[in-house]
């Protein structure tokens, strides 16, 4: 995917 | 973990704290939109699945769980246990015009097409606007217990805290998570008006009053 999304978050 | 966020988590959980305290103190659910809370079960369900295959830490997975358990057990209390303080005729927004755009939203923007990251946006979405119930209610009566106004107060500044640590966390990490950023943006500006007058009238001392 083009965004290192890291759901991380809440 | 940065400031910011540990301000608007702490914001969130304090919310649904003086929720449940409304709920219980008063004995009455008067004034809260079920829909609002259905939606809020409907967010937390749909983005915390991941709950099940992904290990971020424990503070993430107990406010997780906190969140999830909360939301629904404020729609039972508001559902069985003070049902009767709860008039439907009051709570009219038709959600079916926020829960199908946002379901049209996620399938378009999302970082994968797959049911978990479809789901995660659809979250995302419905979040940012799932106030909307509560804030028509609010518009219609034109007026609130104070303690309803708090609890609007801390979840709509719990939002605008993650603003600063999104842009914290570009220049830190290069991170960028386009679609949170966007939704939580459109779910801060959502409250302008509430803030408005909560600040410039509750925090006075002054009760919750729309102008006529």
């Amino acid at each position: 995917s083009r965004f290192q999304v890291k759901h991380d978050e809440l | 973990m940065n400031f910011f966020r540990l301000l608007g988590d702490l914001s969130h959980l304090a919310s649904i704290l003086i929720l449940l305290h409304k709920i219980k103190t008063t004995r009455s659910c008067r004034g809260l939109s079920f829909k609002t809370q259905a939606l809020y079960v409907a967010v937390f369900i749909t983005r915390y699945l991941d709950l099940t295959y992904r290990w971020v830490s424990l503070y993430n997975f107990v406010m997780k769980l906190f969140f999830i358990g909360s939301s629904c057990a404020t729609l039972y209390l508001m559902r069985y246990k003070y049902c009767p303080t709860h008039d439907p005729s009051i709570d009219t927004f038709k959600i079916e015009y926020l829960v199908g755009p946002c379901a049209i939203l996620a399938l378009i923007f999302n970082y994968k097409f797959s049911v978990s990251e479809v789901l995660w946006s659809f979250s995302i979405f419905l979040e940012s606007v799932a106030i909307l119930p509560q804030l028509f209610m609010l518009q219609r009566t034109g007026e609130a217990e104070t303690i309803t106004t708090h609890y609007l107060a801390a979840l709509g500044i719990y939002r605008a805290f993650y603003i600063p640590n999104w842009i914290y966390r570009y220049f830190t990490e290069g991170v960028v998570d386009p679609i949170a950023i966007v939704a939580g943006i459109a779910q801060t500006g959502l409250y302008l008006d509430f803030f408005y007058v909560y600040f410039t009238k509750v925090m006075q001392g002054e009760k919750f009053e729309l102008p006529a």
